[in-house]
């Protein structure tokens, strides 16, 4: 069960993450009493990195119209930006006593700090980018409410000709996504419903079609037709749904159901 | 094509791990 849910968060993360907890162990084994050697230069390193995360992170911020992100963000920057603060403490306190054990303390608690500050920020800039593809499928859902109200061929026309690039960067942007994640169930939820969706939108545009010939023939079976159409605009919707409920799970919500 | 902030996070994440290497180097060593 992979820890991080999209390969981008796992690849920057799952390195540091494995050497911050091999260094916990190390810490908690063996308080080896060795002089630590001058920190300065990496842990500047650091604070310079987060200087630069924490300015394009507020500038995220600023630009964004996701109130959530706007929410998310700030205490996750405050978070690595105090975890620097731990790190120059530690490297001051260490170049005065290489073996001061607050100091390791200190290093122990920050390198721990940017891990979850940074974990934190991007889990936040992932969920306002899956609320980005949520609106874009739900855009997809409020046009085919209006399916119903398409009772001529020119109606049908302008529907189809306005659905069509809607439907089509829904499918783009889903199919990115599902590459993106590490959770090959979710992957599979994602390319399935997916698929569902292409192969009935043809089958959508022919039942409405349908529905309009019959109608303006004046013939009979617009009840059924009506019914048809209906009833493929439901599975659509059926599945669109599925979509926006599994680009919202991550493996932790799996972890917690089971 | 990563958005900056992803790319600093990702730079943020290298640097943190060197300094986690030049620590773990001493408390190994």
């Amino acid at each position: 069960m992979p820890v991080f849910h999209t390969k981008t968060i796992e690849s920057i993360l799952e390195p540091v993450a494995q050497q911050v907890s091999r260094l916990v162990i190390l810490h908690e084994e063996a308080e080896d009493g060795n002089a630590m050697p001058d920190l300065a230069r990496p842990v500047q390193v650091v604070k310079m990195a987060v200087d630069n995360l924490v300015k394009v992170g507020y500038d995220t911020v600023n630009v964004s119209e996701d109130q959530i992100l706007k929410q998310d963000m700030p205490p996750a920057l405050q978070r690595v930006e105090e975890a620097s603060f731990l790190l120059l403490d530690a490297s001051d306190m260490l170049r005065a006593d290489p073996y001061s054990a607050p100091a390791r303390k200190k290093l122990i608690e920050g390198s721990r700090g940017i891990l979850q500050g940074t974990s934190a920020l991007l889990l936040a800039f992932d969920e306002s980018e899956v609320r980005k593809i949520i609106r874009i499928c739900k855009s997809v859902l409020e046009y085919l409410a209006i399916t119903e109200v398409v009772d001529c061929m020119e109606d049908l026309v302008k529907f189809v000709k306005n659905l069509s690039p809607v439907l089509t960067k829904m499918a783009k942007e889903v199919d990115l996504r599902e590459k993106e994640l590490t959770h090959q169930v979710h992957r599979e939820m994602l390319v399935r419903s997916l698929e569902e969706v292409k192969a009935l939108t043809p089958v959508l545009i022919s039942a409405v079609k349908i529905f309009v010939s019959t109608k303006s023939q004046g013939a009979g079976g617009v009840k059924e037709s009506q019914g048809n159409r209906d009833f493929v605009v439901r599975k659509l919707c059926d599945e669109i749904n599925e979509i926006i409920r599994v680009l919202q799970l991550t493996t932790y919500d799996e972890d917690e159901w089971e | 094509d990563a958005p900056e902030m992803v790319r600093q996070a990702r730079v943020l994440a290298q640097a943190t791990s060197q300094l986690v290497n030049a620590i773990k180097g001493q408390a190994e060593g």
